[in-house]
């Protein structure tokens, strides 16, 4: 590691974003809580903390500036320089870091688009080291290399590498052993926002199981096509069902060793669905709401419903898209509105009554579409066919979701016995695999 | 092709200079950058990116001064321990 011949003499620093990109599709609450996993990088091995303030008088200033913007250092519009930041120092400017505005900052912690923007995380933990102190390094593994690496990986299991670690404890010394990584959890700039949410403690092995619910009991509290492969939630567990209709196994895996970013003492999930627009996965828990990209919660959720639209104290209980008209319903009891992911919001002359949909009962636990292209209506026991666009419900149900959904034999049915539909194995036992 | 390489070794030099490798020019002194002092500021730059030490602006020491990067230098104070040491010489 290279040090700068200046540091700041005090450990507690503030920070605040003085002006956010005008083009990024990252929301603003995104890109703070970027910014905050970036400082905390640098404090969680130093005795620095950092917090953030709603005043321009914070130590370390963020801007998101194009061109000539009244410093030694224009950008160059896209490509080329990225940012800087200014060592540390009594001059109002030091600590002060900047990011090249024309440049397309994404979230990619898996780089799963590379060449298709700069993940803005890992380009603030390099910038906030030269904001302490470090100057470039040219060991390769460093954080502080002065060229573009790509993403660095999940911002809250991001931990500096050893070079980069050892250069900031130099300087403001090692980590209390008694502190709390919350203690720096950053302040609201705004009374009226909504809180940052954090991501959950990294827990990479769990040492006590929750008991496993009974598959056979059906009363799913969610139930979602992902995919391709339905996933049927209940209480912490679910169980995952694949295209061909085999359950992958009979028993459920835990829900937070999967979906890495729900809250840990969560009891059930109202509803799931995957959004028709970007194939992101949205679960609804209580009056909140999780965006997840593949298996990992995007940065600034939770939300709450009021952002999309609904009553503040709505707990949806079941949300699908209706192939008919692509068009997703968010359900709660007895009514539900239509939501429009493009806009992002419902629509208006919403809530109806669900008796739309004629055959089925209130209060459903989830609703969803079938890769026969069908919608599959679930309560208790029981389960619901809607072909295609229809409005009424076909003929042959209500049926037994334990027996043709979860292979239990002698399951409870309120519906004569009919022909189990589907790919299972001989006499409806399931083929499992692994 | 003494113009492509001309503007190569210009490119370069820019970039050298910009990024703390040469010595900012001196306005108070007419001065030519010597092939020598260029390719110790080339080497420089190679070790300091992980690429062979060839002194040369070969095809990877110019890639890699086309990525992106962060905009400060990565000699810090070089510009102005030169001008310092100039100025004892002189």
């Amino acid at each position: 590691y290279a040090l700068s011949d200046t540091v700041w003499k005090k450990k507690d620093l503030t920070w605040h974003i003085r002006s956010f990109p005008l083009s990024s599709t990252l929301p603003h609450d995104h890109i703070r809580n970027l910014l905050f996993y970036a400082f905390r990088a640098w404090s969680n091995t130093s005795a620095l903390t950092f917090r953030e303030v709603h005043s321009e008088d914070a130590d370390i200033l963020v801007d998101f500036s194009r061109s000539y913007h009244d410093d030694a250092y224009p950008f160059d519009g896209p490509g080329g320089t990225l940012a800087h930041a200014f060592f540390p120092g009594e001059h109002p400017i030091s600590g002060d870091t900047h990011f090249d505005d024309e440049e397309t900052w994404i979230y990619d912690p898996e780089n799963m688009a590379p060449g298709r923007g700069t993940d803005l995380f890992a380009v603030a933990v390099h910038e906030f080291g030269h904001a302490l102190g470090l100057a470039h390094s040219s060991a390769q593994e460093s954080i502080m290399i002065p060229y573009y690496q790509g993403p660095v990986g999940l911002p809250h299991q991001y931990r500096l590498p050893l070079d980069d670690a050892m250069g900031v404890e130099q300087i403001y010394g090692k980590r209390h052993p008694g502190f709390h990584p919350d203690d720096d959890r950053p302040a609201l700039p705004d009374p009226t926002a909504p809180p940052i949410p954090d991501f959950p403690p990294y827990q990479p092995t769990q040492h006590t199981h929750p008991p496993s619910p009974d598959r056979c009991k059906a009363h799913f509290d969610a139930i979602a096509n992902i995919r391709g492969e339905m996933f049927f939630f209940k209480q912490k567990h679910f169980w995952r069902m694949q295209p061909s209709r085999n359950l992958v196994s009979l028993e459920p895996a835990q829900t937070l060793r999967f979906w890495n970013g729900l809250p840990h003492d969560f009891k059930a999930i109202d509803a799931v669905y995957e959004r028709i627009n970007d194939s992101q996965i949205v679960f609804f828990i209580g009056s909140y709401y999780w965006v997840f990209y593949e298996t990992q919660v995007n940065p600034g959720y939770p939300r709450p419903v009021s952002d999309l639209g609904l009553p503040a104290n709505t707990v949806v209980g079941a949300a699908f898209v209706w192939p008919h008209n692509g068009k997703t319903y968010l359900l709660e009891k007895n009514q539900y509105w239509r939501y429009d992911d493009q806009l992002g919001h419902v629509e208006p002359g919403y809530p109806k009554s669900v008796n739309l949909w004629e055959g089925v009962p209130t209060d459903l636990d989830d609703v969803t579409r079938w890769n026969d292209g069908n919608t599959y209506f679930f309560k208790g026991t029981q389960y619901w066919g809607f072909s295609a666009g229809n409005v009424q419900s076909d003929a042959g149900y209500p049926r037994s979701a334990s027996q043709d959904w979860m292979y239990c034999q002698g399951a409870p049915t309120s519906s004569p016995p009919a022909p189990r539909h589907g790919v299972g194995g001989d006499k409806g036992m399931c083929i499992c695999q692994g | 092709v003494r113009s492509s390489n001309g503007h190569k070794i210009s490119k370069g030099v820019e970039w050298l200079t910009r990024y703390g490798y040469l010595p900012q020019p001196d306005p108070m002194a007419a001065r030519l950058q010597t092939q020598e002092e260029l390719a110790d500021a080339v080497r420089t730059m190679q070790r300091f990116a992980g690429l062979p030490m060839t002194g040369k602006l070969d095809s990877k020491t110019l890639e890699m001064m086309n990525q992106p990067r962060c905009s400060l230098p990565d000699i810090i104070g070089t510009s102005e321990l030169m001008r310092r040491r100039r100025r004892r010489r002189r």
